[in-house]
């Protein structure tokens, strides 16, 4: 069940996939599983949605680990599923963005990617598609949205781990996202979720451009990550992705705040250097935990600031 | 299945402008196969870099003669990778 699944272990691709059929059946009054998309392999591409009722409500958008290798992010959202279950109808706040608003947790967003670093190669991060004419298999999915595409911050070359793709919108696993985002038409906050290096992001990163929401962006910004910090005293550095890190074209939540999307962030999660990809399992339950209050403050801002 | 025997992590410290385009060197060098974990940013900035074992020592050389400071952060990858694997299964058959 549910409740003896082990959220401090990692987990394979068809553990998580039965998670969330479990979960499912458990509480199918309040949880549901679409599948958006298929993998370029064929695997299904799976969102889990939280609804308590409702035609076409605003909603929210979670999605964990586009990049395969960084496991502590789909582990997290595996936690942050059992969490939304577990506090509806217990937490105040959180029963009051379900009974105003839907959410949409994608937990393996790479499922290809995903399933390849547990059976060959561990360090694996991009899609596993071959485009014809190229030499090495595999695209950056966060460098194949269309914003700002082959731009700054992404590679042409086939071979590199920021490679492109071929055209915007080329990978399959994007696609699916773009597709149910612009299908639903009323997704008022995306978030998208990597690790590592404690980071919390918001647009732009295909230009030095301020966004036009930078101040409140911001603002929103230090608040979650004070509240990150608040549980175990994780240290977050926010900021737009060019001025935290560096250019980065093509990236997801460029994409979704030209789509209007307006509260759009994307999260680094731990750690800052001892472990990199590969976080001990026993920093998954504090990671997802202190991340979850972080997400509270978004999802909160996003109910009371109606647009 | 890929192996990592021999790789290490570096944590690389770029202390200036000079010490950071260097870094930007060795990122644009398809030559040495790094897989830069935290890429360069700027300066005092850590850069994170996975080194195939062939590559070790000519990366470090090359830090080492430009002064800039480096920490080993993973000493054995593979080696954390079975600790992993191992632990996976632990738990799998605890389970069980």
């Amino acid at each position: 069940t549910t409740e003896t699944f082990n959220y401090a272990a990692y987990h394979n691709l068809d553990e998580i996939n039965a998670f969330m059929d479990l979960l499912v059946t458990e509480k199918s009054n309040l949880v549901s599983k679409l599948q958006i998309g298929k993998s370029y392999e064929g695997r299904p591409i799976n969102v889990l949605k939280f609804s308590t009722g409702g035609i076409k409500r605003p909603a929210i958008w979670i999605d964990t680990g586009i990049h395969s290798r960084e496991w502590v992010t789909q582990a997290s959202g595996v936690w942050f599923a059992k969490k939304i279950v577990d506090s509806y109808g217990k937490d105040p706040s959180l029963t009051s963005i379900l009974n105003n608003f839907d959410i949409f947790l994608e937990i393996v967003t790479n499922p290809d990617g995903f399933a390849f670093t547990h059976s060959q190669n561990r360090m694996w991060r991009k899609t596993r598609s071959h485009h014809s004419g190229l030499s090495c298999i595999g695209v950056d999915p966060n460098r194949n949205w269309d914003a700002g595409f082959g731009g700054p911050g992404s590679s042409g070359n086939s071979c590199t781990e920021t490679y492109r793709g071929p055209y915007a919108n080329s990978e399959s696993e994007v696609k699916a996202i773009v597709d149910f985002v612009q299908d639903h038409g009323n997704i008022k906050a995306f978030i998208s979720i990597h690790s590592y290096s404690q980071l919390l992001l918001y647009p732009y990163g295909y230009t030095t451009q301020k966004a036009a929401d930078h101040e409140e962006l911001d603002a929103l910004a230090k608040k979650a990550v004070n509240a990150l910090a608040s549980l175990h005293g994780t240290k977050y550095r926010y900021g737009s992705i060019t001025a935290a890190i560096y250019p980065a074209s093509g990236g997801t939540i460029d994409w979704t705040y030209d789509q209007g999307i307006k509260y759009s962030y994307t999260f680094e999660l731990r750690d800052t250097g001892r472990h990199g990809f590969l976080l001990p399992a026993s920093q998954i339950v504090p990671t997802a935990e202190e991340t979850w209050l972080a997400l509270m403050v978004i999802m909160e801002h996003t109910r009371d600031h109606p647009y | 299945t890929e192996t990592f025997v021999g790789q290490q992590v570096l944590r690389i410290l770029p202390e200036d402008a000079f010490q950071l385009e260097k870094v930007m060197e060795l990122d644009a060098s398809e030559k040495l196969q790094l897989d830069f974990w935290r890429a360069p940013t700027y300066p005092k900035s850590p850069v994170d870099v996975r080194v195939p074992f062939p590559s070790l020592q000519r990366v470090k050389v090359f830090l080492e003669s430009n002064g800039i400071q480096y920490d080993i952060m993973i000493e054995d990858l593979q080696s954390l990778i079975d600790e992993e694997k191992l632990d996976m299964a632990r738990q799998r058959s605890v389970l069980q």
